[in-house]
C-alpha cells in the first residue's frame, strides 16, 4: 500500500506538463 | 515569436504548461521558500482529474489537506480562512467532491500571478536562462 506522500507526489506528477 | 520564453511572459498559465518553465519557476520559488504554493497548485490539477470512485482519491484529499492546509505552510498562510474551513470541513465528513480545492487553488494562483510570477519574470534566474 502507498505511502501518503508517495500517494501526493504521484498526484502533483501527474498534472505536470510532458516534454512536448 | 513563438518560442517557448515568449509565452512564459504571457501569463502563468503558460509559464505551468511548458515543462522548462515549470521547473524553472519552480527552482525560482524553492529559493524564495515557496515552492509548496506550485506543489499545492499541481495537486489540486491533478486531484481534479482522479476517479471519485478509486479509494485513492480520499486519501490524496486528506494528503493534499494535510500538507499544505491542516498546518502553517506557505499556502495555508495565503489562503482566506473560510476557504480553510470548508476543506477541513469536507474532509471530516468525508465529503470529497472533484471541485473541493478549486477555490483554495484560485486563490494560491492569483497570489502567484500579482507577486511570485512577476517576480520570476526580473529575477536572475530568468534571465541568465533567456
Amino acid at each position: 500500500i502507498d505511502s501518503e506522500d508517495d500517494l501526493l507526489q504521484e498526484c502533483i506528477s501527474s498534472a505536470m506538463p510532458k516534454k512536448k | 515569436p513563438d518560442s517557448p520564453l515568449s509565452r512564459w511572459t504571457k501569463s502563468l498559465h503558460s509559464l505551468l504548461g511548458d515543462q522548462d518553465g515549470a521547473v524553472l519557476f519552480r527552482t525560482f520559488l524553492e529559493r524564495e521558500k515557496s515552492a509548496d504554493a506550485l506543489d499545492f497548485w499541481f495537486a489540486c490539477n491533478g486531484f481534479r482529474q482522479m476517479d471519485l470512485k478509486d479509494t485513492k482519491t480520499q486519501r490524496v484529499a486528506k494528503a493534499i489537506y494535510k500538507r499544505y492546509i491542516e498546518n502553517n505552510s506557505v499556502v495555508a498562510k495565503q489562503l482566506k480562512p473560510p476557504t480553510k474551513t470548508f476543506i477541513r470541513d469536507n474532509i471530516k465528513r468525508q465529503h470529497i467532491d472533484s471541485a473541493m480545492f478549486d477555490q483554495a487553488q484560485t486563490e494560491i494562483q492569483t497570489d502567484m500571478e500579482e507577486n511570485a510570477y512577476q517576480m520570476f519574470l526580473t529575477s536572475d534566474i530568468y534571465l541568465e536562462y533567456v
